[in-house]
């Protein structure tokens, strides 16, 4: 019976090919993610992967990792991260650049936007699952949330909580503009 | 764990260790150090809410279950992934919408919200959400780790929920700590309970940011992104909502649509 399961299950899985990605914008770049469904062996490892590839002044919209720390290796380029952690501190503002590793835990958020031509990095996550949830963006913690309990939460107008709701189309991916490092936090 | 956490000669019963105060309640938390939470892997929380009282939006590292032990109220998730399948375009009075038909009389404002409008049919619904519910004492509720949450006391008595949350569970992570995550508010107490951290007040997670990055990836301007970090706030994270709380929610069991109604005539 080995034969037919462990011995003949699939091991590898290339994450460079676009034409697979599951994020994709022409102008701005791809994201391809490798979890369980799409490798079933991970499944034993309990662990997934991400590969991503952005163009100059891509940015990531701002997210976290629900169920997973993530170990973040660039492979390509340069990008200006941030993470925040529980204690809503700033606990990394930086660039990111080739050959470096960044630690991500589970629950921190990050926001990374590419500041070279090309950056291209790959993210190991701990769970075979691996689950993002998003602070801004079609598909965010925001869109999900009723427009009373953002205009009650942050003291702002229902007009702006609704521009803070549904402004952002885009899922994943984003165009920024302006400088790409704004000094320490207050 | 630690070697011999385990190693209990002695039980008591034990009372919350740390307070956290706020506007429109307080959340009470055991002591996870304790030996016997320690041994069992938990850590404890009790959340008191108010009438009218909201507790903010937050989510943890690990997964927690809930009891409601008194009172009713309404209880919101977001799950990653999830649809927005509460929609609903006539949710407020005729009077609110007038509110909005003054905002149409100033001109600027008026062609900002037609512009709206202009971005696609989905803007035209009123609000549209993730799913609401009734929560009443009994209720027992499941939340798995980094899904958000919310509670709001709409009865006249206090919300009582109690919680347990499983740091030994494989969804957490990180260390044997409750770490919750505010998307909301903030907590000028700190994280009392944990050891060996100086204490600072705690902030929500949009705090971390610079105003102009939340600024870009919400599309809104500064000053509303310096308005999410709540840094003005001392309200804590159970707040009070002053008038109505209109968010789209279904009928009350045994509670007959209204539609039904109109047709039984």
């Amino acid at each position: 019976g080995l034969e037919e399961t462990i011995c003949s299950a699939r091991s590898t899985d290339n994450l460079d090919d676009p034409s697979n990605a599951d994020v994709y914008k022409p102008q701005l770049g791809y994201i391809s993610t490798l979890n369980s469904y799409d490798l079933p062996i991970l499944r034993f490892l309990r662990l997934s992967a991400l590969r991503g590839s952005i163009r100059q002044n891509a940015m990531v919209l701002p997210q976290w990792n629900a169920n997973a720390n993530a170990i973040l290796y660039v492979t390509d380029g340069e990008a200006q991260v941030q993470v925040v952690n529980d204690n809503g501190e700033r606990v990394f503002d930086g660039q990111v650049s080739q050959g470096q590793l960044l630690a991500i835990p589970q629950g921190f958020a990050v926001v990374k936007r590419a500041t070279s031509d090309q950056f291209r990095w790959v993210e190991f996550k701990t769970n075979a699952n691996a689950q993002i949830n998003t602070l801004a963006g079609r598909t965010s913690i925001m869109a999900g949330l009723p427009l009373e309990v953002i205009s009650n939460g942050y003291q702002i107008s229902p007009q702006e909580a609704r521009k803070v709701k549904f402004n952002t189309l885009e899922t994943t991916l984003t165009h920024a503009s302006g400088p790409a490092s704004y000094g320490r936090p207050r | 764990q630690f070697p011999n956490e385990c190693q209990l000669d002695q039980l008591n019963a034990i009372e919350p260790s740390h307070v956290l105060k706020a506007e429109a309640g307080r959340i009470e938390v055991w002591d996870h150090h304790a030996p016997q939470l320690r041994c069992s892997g938990v850590s404890f929380v009790r959340y008191v809410i108010e009438s009218k009282g909201l507790y903010l939006p937050s989510f943890l590292n690990t997964a927690k279950l809930s009891f409601v032990a008194k009172g009713r109220g309404l209880m919101g998730r977001v799950i990653p992934g999830c649809a927005e399948t509460f929609q609903d375009s006539s949710v407020f009075q005729p009077g609110q919408q007038g509110q909005g038909q003054q905002g149409r009389g100033q001109q600027g404002q008026g062609q900002e919200q037609e512009q709206e409008q202009g971005q696609g049919q989905r803007q035209s619904f009123r609000d549209m959400h993730q799913k609401v519910e009734h929560i009443r004492s009994g209720d027992t509720i499941a939340t798995p780790t980094g899904v958000a949450q919310w509670f709001y006391n709409d009865g006249n008595q206090p919300l009582v929920i109690v919680s347990v949350l499983d740091l030994a569970n494989h969804q957490n992570q990180l260390d044997r700590n409750p770490r919750p995550f505010y998307l909301a508010g903030n907590n000028p107490q700190g994280q009392v309970w944990l050891q060996g951290r100086q204490q600072q007040p705690q902030n929500n997670i949009f705090n971390g940011f610079p105003p102009e990055v939340i600024a870009q990836a919400l599309k809104i301007n500064v000053q509303t992104a310096q308005q999410l970090q709540n840094q003005q706030d001392n309200r804590g994270n159970i707040v009070f909502v002053k008038g109505e709380f209109g968010v789209i929610r279904p009928p009350l069991r045994g509670q007959r649509p209204q539609e039904e109604e109109a047709v039984g005539n």
